[in-house]
């Protein structure tokens, strides 16, 4: 079956849906075959990747309650070779429903367990929490990449989410383990991005990705256009980056 | 009693945090009584407002929990006129145990009953999310300011925190309104700055703040700090800009 990637941090606003979204059509563009799965009620991803309104009516909602089968939800995004399930409105709810349900962290892993097959990888798009949405997403995945915003306060919550993902792995996904940490909106006019730079790569090592994702401003038009940033600018810094982090995951995936 | 406001969207990285942090610090600076509660399991308001990890030990969790009075969790930070109660790492786990509670939309409501007399105003920092916790602070609160970033994901997002504004208005509390609706980093060098303001303005009209809030790098180094901006570096556009938007909150206060 296809190696999944959960994409998880439960800080705000750090890169985690625009990576979702570029590292996946990196990927499709070196001819892998990929899926995103939409896990945030906000569904940013499903936006970026073109999918309409209209195409939402079976999402990641009624997989993960069991009303749909995974083959049913996948539908064709704007970028050839990348499918998406897209998220809709009442996975805003799906929160609290899932507490009161049996394997309620085991949902997605179960719903994924067929309908995988043409897939080389799957990248889980995850909300901005560690709910049950997010233990879905890291149950279900084989590893994790993190975006890490170069910023003060983004820096402050990266030890709870290894603690969790280390928790995560001794009770309910042994096979579980973070594959690298990305670092996003890399300014270099700011001092503040060259000392998160220098404190991360210090304290996490060969674990951070030697390519850094500039902050740049075709990476935020580009959700307005339906498009990935490879599609609305390929020769930007953003895309390129993007397409060279496509790289070093690819690698990592082969040495494991 | 004091004017409650809750600072909230679902939405990640905002805003929210650093509006919380500044709007407060920006009214104590002009002889008000504030109190930041930090809603969030990150901290950051309580980190950006130079609450240690020591000074934690009774949080938000506890005073929500019904476990500690709000006075006892109540702790000085680094601005006159300015105190917090601090979030920590219990309100993690507190969504979960909200669930299987009584009254779990009016705990907070409840424990801000009394231990307020001395405030001109209490400013709540949500995480973004909408679950119990944002709930919690939207059911305890007057009004609501709501931080939109500049950006096109940002937009995206924001008639579905309507929508819940106006839900939780209809069933648990007749007088939530939101007050208004801050633009933040908007970065004039971008042309989609300006079409998130334009479409903004067009569609809410007056509850949109005259003030926007410009992206400053000063406003994201001051909490490595643990200082607002207006104490880091007062005469920078960040800090000048949250002067002006406590000056519009406030009058919008009296208006009322
Ligand atoms: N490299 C970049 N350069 C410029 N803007 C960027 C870059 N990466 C992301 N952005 C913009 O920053 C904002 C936040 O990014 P994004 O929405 O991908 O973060 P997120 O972690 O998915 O947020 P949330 O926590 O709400 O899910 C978006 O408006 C996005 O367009
Ligand atoms: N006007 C600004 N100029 C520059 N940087 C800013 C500005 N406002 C906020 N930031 C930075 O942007 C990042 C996101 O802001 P902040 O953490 O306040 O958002 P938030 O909505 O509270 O995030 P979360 O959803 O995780 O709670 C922070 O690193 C902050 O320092
Ligand atoms: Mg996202
Ligand atoms: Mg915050």
């Amino acid at each position: 079956g296809p190696k999944i990637l959960a994409i998880a941090n439960q800080k705000g606003g750090v890169g985690k849906t625009t990576t979702a979204i570029n590292l996946a059509t990196a990927m499709a563009a070196v001819k892998k075959k990929v899926l995103v799965i939409d896990m945030d009620p906000q569904g940013n991803a499903s936006t970026g990747l073109g999918i309409d309104q209209s195409q939402r009516t079976v999402s990641t909602y009624e997989v993960l309650m069991g009303e749909a089968k995974l083959a049913q939800a996948i539908c064709p995004s704007s970028v050839p070779d990348l499918s998406v399930v897209p998220s809709g409105v009442d996975l805003a709810g799906a929160e609290l429903e899932l507490v009161e349900m049996s394997n309620r962290e085991f949902r997605l892993q179960q719903a994924l367990a067929e309908g995988l097959d043409r897939f080389d990888y799957v990248l889980i798009d995850c909300p901005p929490a560690l709910g049950l949405l997010t233990l879905n997403a890291l149950v279900a995945a084989d590893e994790v990449v993190v975006p890490l915003q170069c910023e003060f306060f983004a820096l402050e919550g990266i030890s709870h989410l290894v603690k969790t993902i280390e928790r995560v792995k001794g009770a309910l996904n042994p096979r579980l383990d973070i594959q690298g940490i990305v670092l996003t909106m890399f300014d270099r006019r700011n001092n503040l991005s060259t000392m998160v730079e220098n404190d991360v790569r210090a304290y996490f090592g060969a674990k951070v990705y030697k390519t850094v994702i500039p902050r740049n401003v075709r990476v935020s038009e580009a959700p307005s256009h339906g498009k990935p940033v490879l599609l609305y600018d390929f020769r930007s810094t953003g895309a390129q980056a993007y397409v060279h982090l496509a790289g070093e995951v690819l690698r990592r995936d082969r040495e494991v």
